[in-house]
C-alpha cells in the first residue's frame, strides 16, 4: 500500500506499483523445450504486473467494465476485486522447431510477446 | 523485401550455440518431437532417432522473418512467405538409379504424414539443387533444356525452368538452386486428408527435354548432364519441398501442450492473495477519504 503524505509524495512502507510491463525472460532450454525448438533458444516475452487501482491512469487503456469494477472496488473492496492488470497488446515471434516426422518447420505463433499492459 | 533464398555458397557448417540463440544439432542431443516426448514412458525407453539437420534454407527463413518481426515487419506480409504463418520443409527420400545408363527420370518422394488437414494450403514449391555441370556433363550437347515436373502417376505438367545445357548454374559456379511450383500436386488431392493412419508419399516426377517447349517424341536428356544427379549429395544439397500453410487455429500452442501431456503442470495452484484486512481497511479508507 502507498502511503502518501499531504504533498502526495511516497514514505514509509514500499509502494504497491501500478500495473506495468516487467521483464519476463524465457528460456525453453530451461523449460525442457529445447529439444523440438531449434530457435530461437531464448527471448523476451515480458509479463504485466502490478495494481489496477483508483484511480486509473489514461496510458493503461482501462475498458469501461474495468473503470466500473476498479471504482466498485474502491468503495468497497470485500464486494468486488480489483480490475487485472493484463497484456493488452501481444505480438507473434518466429520458431523454427522439428515436428513429429523430423521436418523442420518455420512458424509464426501469434501473441507471445507482450507489448503493452492494461487494466481489463 | 527480398526473398529468402539459399545462396549458391551457403555455409553447411553446423549451426553454432551463439548463432542467434539457435542450438546447435552437433551438442550430441539428438531431436525429437513434442509427439515423440509424449510417448515415451522414461529415459530407459528413449532411442534416439537420427538426428535433424536444419536446411539452410529454412534457417534463412527463420532469420529473415525475425529480424522483419524485430522491425516490426509482420513476415505474413512478404511475397516470400505467401501470406502462410507455418513453413514446413520435407526432405527429398528418392535415390537414383546407380546404373550407368542414362538418367532420363528422376522421382523426388516426400513424406508428407504430417501436414495437418485443419491447416490451409497456400503454397509449395519443389527445390533441386542444380549442380555445376562436371564429369557427367556432355561437352557435345548445346542449347537450351526444358526441365519439367509432374507428379509420378498423372503426368501432368505442373512448372518448368529453361535453361543452357552448359549454363553455369550459378554467379559462382558451384551450384544453384531451381524453384519449381508444385501446389497443384498437392491442391486437388491432398492425400494426406484420405487416409490420415498411413504415411503419405508425395511423389514427383522431373525429366527433361532439349529445346524450350515440350515436343513429342524428343528424346529424354540426362538428367546428371544437368547437374541434377542424386549420387553422393550432402544434407544441405538434398532437394526440398517446401509446403506453406496457414493456420487457422487461433490457440497453436494448445496442440503441442496436449502433445507433451503437460496438463500436469496445472497442479500447481496459484499463491494466494497475501494483502491483509488490515492494509484493505487502511486503503478503503484512503479511497473514501
Amino acid at each position: 500500500t502507498a502511503y502518501h503524505n499531504r504533498h502526495g509524495k511516497r514514505h514509509g512502507k514500499k509502494a504497491r506499483l501500478r500495473c506495468s510491463k516487467k521483464a519476463l525472460h524465457v528460456n525453453f532450454k530451461e523449460l525442457g523445450w529445447d529439444d523440438w525448438i531449434i530457435a530461437p533458444l531464448e527471448y523476451e516475452a515480458y509479463h504485466c504486473e502490478g495494481v489496477c487501482d483508483f484511480p486509473l491512469r489514461s496510458h493503461l487503456e482501462p475498458t469501461n467494465h474495468a473503470i466500473i469494477q476498479t471504482l466498485m472496488n474502491s468503495m468497497d473492496p470485500g464486494s468486488t476485486p480489483p480490475s487485472c492488470c493484463v497484456p493488452t497488446k501481444l505480438t507473434p515471434i518466429s520458431i523454427l522447431y522439428t515436428d513429429a516426422g523430423n521436418n523442420v518447420v518455420y512458424k509464426q505463433y501469434e501473441d507471445m510477446v507482450v507489448e503493452s499492459c492494461g487494466c481489463r | 523485401c527480398q526473398q529468402a533464398t539459399i545462396p549458391a555458397d551457403a555455409p553447411t557448417e553446423p549451426l553454432r550455440e551463439s548463432d542467434q540463440g539457435m542450438r546447435s544439432r552437433q551438442d550430441g542431443k539428438a531431436p525429437r518431437s513434442p509427439r515423440d516426448a509424449a510417448a515415451r514412458k522414461g529415459p530407459s525407453a528413449w532411442a534416439p532417432p537420427p538426428r535433424v539437420e536444419p536446411h539452410e534454407y529454412m534457417l534463412s527463413l527463420y532469420r529473415t522473418y525475425s529480424i522483419a518481426e524485430k522491425l516490426g515487419i509482420n513476415a505474413t506480409f512478404f511475397q516470400s512467405s505467401k501470406a502462410a504463418n507455418t513453413i514446413t520443409s520435407f526432405v527429398d527420400r528418392g535415390r537414383d538409379d546407380l546404373s550407368p545408363s542414362a538418367l532420363r527420370r528422376q522421382k523426388y518422394l516426400f513424406d508428407v504424414s504430417t501436414l495437418s488437414d485443419k491447416e490451409e494450403l497456400v503454397g509449395a514449391e519443389l527445390r533441386l539443387f542444380r549442380k555445376a555441370p562436371g564429369d557427367h556433363s556432355s561437352k557435345a550437347q548445346t542449347g537450351l533444356a526444358h526441365v519439367q515436373v509432374s507428379p509420378c502417376l498423372s503426368g501432368r505438367l505442373l512448372d518448368s525452368r529453361t535453361w543452357g545445357l552448359h549454363e553455369a548454374a550459378s554467379a559462382q559456379a558451384g551450384g544453384g538452386w531451381v524453384v519449381f511450383d508444385v501446389w497443384q500436386a498437392l491442391q486437388p488431392h491432398q492425400p494426406w486428408k484420405k487416409q490420415p493412419q498411413q504415411p503419405q508419399q508425395l511423389c514427383l516426377e522431373v525429366r527433361a527435354v532439349a529445346g524450350t517447349r515440350t515436343q513429342a517424341q524428343q528424346p529424354l536428356l540426362d538428367l546428371r548432364d544437368l547437374g541434377l544427379g542424386r549420387g553422393a549429395r550432402a544434407q544441405q544439397e538434398k532437394a526440398l519441398l517446401v509446403v506453406f500453410t496457414k493456420s487457422r487455429r487461433k490457440n497453436l500452442f494448445s496442440e503441442l501442450r496436449q502433445e507433451r501431456g503437460a496438463q500436469q503442470q496445472g497442479a500447481h495452484a496459484p499463491p494466494q492473495e497475501s494483502t491483509a484486512a488490515a492494509q484493505l481497511r487502511l486503503q478503503s479508507r484512503r479511497m473514501r477519504r
